[in-house]
């Protein structure tokens, strides 16, 4: 259906302006590595299947891949600046300081008490699915920090949250049109909407508005 | 009747 061909598009977008800012500017002003590694992890647990004879379509295995590729390889770019500008990553580095562990233990937990079968590869996909519902956190937690996001542009902080927001409107679509609902993603779903939701509105007030002040 | 999916979503 349409609301999810757009919001994956929309994902992809967010990824393809993260990095292309990030190329371009040659900055990370703003960004938490955090995040985008617990992003990285999320795909990681999540598309497990990718390994196993589990097919669904090509287009699936093909959004795997680049999603799966896509945030390592952002992890990779945002760590070379370790020696590229030891300044600014230095800068990332101490304000991005939000306690990751209770995420991943939250997120854990969560995956263990609900999930759709007890194995392995089931409570790894419920886990990423709690895991990606609060990866933006750091994120959020360094900007209301700092007020400054010169590399998030709002575009890419808008595709995330619209991919999001249109995931929601598919689920609807699908329990109307094929009575399917999968309560695991649709409850984590919305928290994330909500996360995101509120990620929009510190942005606005903060760097938006912030930056209209000092603006010449 | 509402079913549980397979994981065919991103």
């Amino acid at each position: 259906n349409l609301f999810r061909i757009f919001g994956d598009l929309s994902h992809l977008a967010s990824i393809g302006i993260l990095l292309h800012t990030v190329r371009s500017t040659q900055s990370i002003d703003g960004i938490s590595f955090k995040t985008q590694a617990l992003y990285a992890l999320v795909f990681m647990t999540r598309y497990l299947d990718l390994f196993t004879w589990h097919w669904v379509s090509l287009y699936n295995f093909l959004m795997k891949v680049f999603f799966l590729a896509s945030s390592v390889y952002i992890v990779v770019l945002l760590q070379q600046f370790r020696t590229k500008n030891p300044i600014a990553y230095k800068e990332m580095v101490l304000q991005d300081t939000f306690k990751i562990h209770f995420l991943l233990l939250g997120s854990l937990v969560a995956g263990l008490c609900f999930h759709h079968r007890f194995t392995l590869l089931e409570i790894l996909w419920s886990f990423s699915v709690w895991l990606e519902s609060v990866a933006i956190l750091p994120q959020l937690f360094m900007l209301s920090k700092s007020g400054r996001a010169q590399s998030l542009t709002v575009h890419y902080i808008f595709a995330l949250g619209l991919y999001r927001f249109l995931y929601i409107f598919n689920w609807i679509w699908r329990y109307v049109s094929e009575a399917r609902v999968d309560k695991i993603a649709v409850v984590a779903g919305i928290v994330q909407t909500a996360m995101y939701s509120d990620f929009f509105y510190i942005y606005y007030k903060k760097v938006i508005r912030g930056n209209a002040g000092n603006l010449p | 009747y509402v079913h549980e999916p397979e994981h065919d979503e991103l």
